[in-house]
């Protein structure tokens, strides 16, 4: 058998190691859930683009991520998310943007992959396409944490923008 | 943002990437990266790539076709065309990245101070950091 590897990021930035220790624990914990899901895939002989779906999907679940449930607040307290795939194999590839309302973007972006005749969908015709081909669809309070809302409300009344996760460790998407 | 790249027994590569993106951001702003080529890219005859940072650099230096581009005509290894971008075309705390080789090479440089991000490899790597 060939060898087998999955790598996988969580975000990147100036990551303070003041913060807490459950925190970080947490993180981790959905890094190695995250690696693990991909990890069967592999070793059961399924493929690399099974792989990296599934991987991505559990940190989109994840709240401690910037993706999916946990997603950062655009200035009017919306949810407006990216993803994108590619198939080495085909060099077939989907990408969406400024999705709102579908749990798992990732899922759409491998739904877009799967749709010969486009590659990037966004905003209302990816939603469309994603009702369409059967999704989640759910409520924009699915994505809202606490600390999401209050990293928008600390962000907006200083007016600038803060790159993904807490604002005071300046962590980027 | 959150990516995940894989090679698999059949040496078949892919890459993955999903974002919120920027709190505060303008509706309607793209990036922070999963846009093909800039901070997704895979092909079985080079790498595949996964981005996670500032998205407008890795859009105006498209990072992640960058170094397949440069695996595939300069011949350079996965470890070198990924510091190429993350040490000399992008700026300093722009992000990282995640690369796979065909081979099963990988790197995971970035040149913020920490990156969430895990690694698993056949050949008994299991492992998750931050720094």
């Amino acid at each position: 058998m060939n060898k087998l590897v999955l790598l996988i990021h969580g975000g990147a930035g100036n990551i303070k190691k003041s913060d807490s220790e459950e925190k970080f624990k947490r993180h981790l914990k959905g890094l190695k859930a995250s690696l693990e899901a991909g990890r069967k895939i592999l070793e059961e002989g399924g493929t690399a683009l099974d792989a990296v779906i599934a991987s991505v999907k559990v940190m989109e679940d994840d709240p401690s991520f910037n993706a999916g449930k946990g997603s950062v607040f655009t200035h009017n307290e919306k949810n407006e998310m990216d993803a994108a795939v590619m198939d080495g194999k085909t060099l077939n590839n989907g990408a969406v943007s400024g999705v709102s309302n579908v749990k798992n973007p990732i899922l759409l972006a491998k739904k877009v992959l799967e749709y010969k005749d486009h590659s990037f969908l966004a905003n209302e015709g990816a939603l469309e396409f994603a009702k369409e081909n059967g999704l989640d669809i759910v409520d924009n309070e699915y994505f809202k944490t606490e600390v999401r809302y209050n990293q928008l409300l600390k962000a907006r009344g200083e007016k600038k923008i803060a790159l993904d996760h807490d604002i005071d460790e300046e962590k980027y998407g | 943002t959150v990516g995940a790249v894989a090679l698999d027994s059949h040496g078949n590569l892919a890459a993955a990437t999903s974002t919120g993106g920027i709190t505060n951001k303008r509706y309607g702003r793209v990036g922070d990266t999963p846009i093909i080529g800039s901070g997704t890219y895979a092909d079985n005859e080079t790498c595949a790539v996964s981005c996670t940072g500032i998205g407008e650099q890795f859009i105006k230096f498209n990072v992640a076709y960058d170094i397949a581009a440069r695996i595939k005509y300069k011949g350079e290894s996965v470890e070198k065309a990924s510091l190429e971008n993350i040490e000399n075309r992008l700026n300093k705390d722009d992000g990282g990245l995640i690369v796979v080789d065909k081979y099963g090479n990988y790197s995971l440089p970035f040149n913020s101070n920490g990156m969430y991000r895990g690694i698993y490899c056949s050949d008994g790597v299991f492992d998750v950091k931050v720094w």
